[in-house]
């Protein structure tokens, strides 16, 4: 699976990632 | 609580030592959000119980991209509702998780 990193100009991360399938199943 | 469209849960398992918490967002139902997103991702980050506000990591989340302006108060509480199950969890339960 792939990640991405966002970085707000606050400072704060965001990991960018695929929602597993079984969680998709599951919701 | 209302439905959102959103999901929020634990990125890591809460050990209730730290004030800072790895959450993970993802859009469970596209339908009920008004601006177009990505419904095959999910965004982690972190949140400090005592620093941090729903609605600027919302803010934040929507300045970056993720979201549209206008379901910016659907993010904010997609995280405020986590983020009170998981106090109120940690409430209930003795030192230590």
């Amino acid at each position: 699976s792939s990640l991405t990193q966002v970085v707000h100009s606050a400072g704060r991360r965001f990991i960018v990632s695929p929602v597993p399938e079984s969680r998709l199943q599951e919701s | 609580a209302e439905d959102t469209g959103l999901r929020v849960e634990l990125a890591e398992e809460d050990d209730c030592s730290n004030s800072s918490l790895a959450l993970r967002l993802w859009v469970e139902d596209p339908k009920k959000l008004k601006g177009k997103n990505k419904d095959n991702e999910a965004i982690e980050f972190s949140f400090n119980l005592e620093t941090d506000t729903p609605e600027e990591v919302a803010y934040e989340m929507v300045k970056s991209g993720f979201f549209h302006e206008s379901d910016s108060k659907a993010v904010a509480k997609s995280i405020r509702d986590r983020v009170t199950v998981i106090k109120k969890t940690r409430e209930k339960i003795p030192a230590g998780c």
